[in-house]
């Protein structure tokens, strides 16, 4: 992998949303996902629908909560995605209101990617970026900086969100991942949290994904 | 298929003396600043304890018995109300305690169900030393600048002293994760300050994650060296 890489420098992350007061996380991360392949694949960036996801994704469960894995699912029995002017976020379940005929995005197949950390940060310096979930300990308060709880508090065992890799480096030695949050730019760095990365903190490394966009 | 059991779940398990070790910490913590004679003393004890490295995560359910006790002004409970049920977490890092949380509620019926009785936390920043005079000042001030800053209105003046309440005890717990955190991240007051932990994990997060990967996808093929 090369030493650093943002994929927010180079046009593939549209900008931060924000999920209100309901548990659609994984409805962000994957189509932030799904944004960044399009983009490298297509050289289109557009900003897709969520609320598609929430209404129309019957194998998950909207606002209580959901898998990556069965939002790509989701997303091939669907069709593809609509964008977020034609089927707008409103953070609760509503009737599913797909049409076909809006469809802009499509995605031929989803993957997991390894656990190693060397290898997932050599996967997104070359292919884009990455569906995570993460232990949320310690985001309900956090501000700015790099993110290292302890182990113990931050336990891989208890994912309980799901984000989106978009970067890494180093900032005073410290290495970091970037990762894109779906709170709104009034929470963390715009937006945005930074979380230790080497040590597989908060089981960064524990569920990473990516759709395939041939 | 029987769902999928983390290799560091435990079942709650009555005391056994490595549980009462850390119950007896977070007992003196409770009582720290208090006389000999009103401190309060251990009743049963429950819990589970979690492994890592060379640590280990104490959670604890105990009844705490609390002395008679006549001022208004110093009492946790009225007269008739002697037990609480609390709920400790003390992290053992190589022989030294630290209290993490600590969750304290009237444990009878009668007091449970009334409602201008609730459970408060304690921590151990706020049991350390003596709080500074003007700590409820800034606090105050604090929780205004949040409500300014996040545009926050409440229904009524007993919500805004509850949501006053959980932003005080919020703002401890971050200074709490500030300490324990081995980056340069810093916490503090965010949108959520406001919210219990219960309210944010079920407004804000996703409990089917832990559950598992769910659908099994195919392993990507690793990026080649350049």
């Amino acid at each position: 992998a090369p030493p650093e890489w943002d994929w927010r420098n180079k046009g593939a992350v549209t900008k931060v949303k924000n999920q209100g007061m309901c548990g659609s996380c994984w409805a962000f991360s994957v189509t932030g996902n799904v944004e960044g392949q399009w983009f490298l694949k297509q050289g289109d960036l557009l900003s897709l629908s969520e609320q598609e996801l929430v209404d129309c994704d019957t194998l998950d469960k909207a606002c209580m909560g959901g898998l990556p894995s069965n939002a790509y699912a989701a997303i091939r029995t669907l069709g593809g995605l609509e964008t977020e002017d034609d089927y707008s976020y409103h953070g609760h379940l509503q009737t599913c209101s797909f049409t076909a005929e809006k469809v802009k995005v499509y995605i031929n197949d989803s993957v997991e990617l390894s656990k190693d950390e060397q290898k997932l940060a050599a996967w997104l310096a070359k292919k884009g970026p990455i569906s995570i979930a993460i232990n949320a300990f310690g985001m309900q308060f956090y501000r700015r900086g790099i993110s290292r709880p302890l182990r113990l508090l931050c336990s891989p065992w208890f994912i309980d969100h799901a984000v989106l890799l978009v970067g890494y480096g180093n900032r005073s030695d410290v290495p970091f991942w970037a990762i894109k949050n779906s709170w709104g730019t009034d929470w963390g760095e715009e937006g945005y949290y930074y979380l230790h990365r080497g040590s597989r903190a908060c089981g960064v490394n524990v569920m990473a994904s990516s759709a395939v966009v041939d | 298929a029987p769902p999928r059991r983390s290799p560091d779940a435990q079942a709650w398990e009555p005391v056994t003396p490595e549980l009462l070790r850390p119950a007896r910490f977070a007992l003196e913590t409770y009582n720290r600043g208090r006389v000999a004679g009103a401190r309060a003393v251990l009743g049963a004890v429950s819990g589970r304890v979690r492994r890592a490295g060379g640590g280990s995560l104490y959670s604890l359910k105990a009844t705490v018995e609390e002395p008679p006790c006549s001022d208004p002004m110093v009492c946790r409970l009225p007269v008739s109300k002697k037990t609480l049920l609390c709920t400790f977490e003390v992290l053992d890092e190589l022989g030294k305690h630290r209290l993490l949380r600590g969750d304290c509620g009237p444990v009878d019926a009668k007091i449970t169900d009334d409602k201008n009785e609730i459970s408060s936390s304690f921590f151990p920043l706020l049991n350390k030393d003596p709080l500074p005079q003007n700590f409820s000042m800034e606090m105050v001030s604090l929780f205004k600048h949040f409500i300014t800053t996040y545009n926050r209105t409440y229904d009524s003046e007993e919500e805004a002293q509850w949501r006053m309440s959980i932003f005080m005890n919020n703002m401890v717990r971050a200074q709490e994760i500030q300490a324990l955190d081995r980056g340069t991240a810093q916490y503090g007051v965010t949108k959520f300050s406001d919210l219990t932990e219960e309210e944010f994990r079920t407004f804000y997060l996703n409990p089917l994650l832990k559950e598992g990967p769910g659908k099994t996808m195919r392993l990507a093929k690793p990026i080649d060296d350049p």
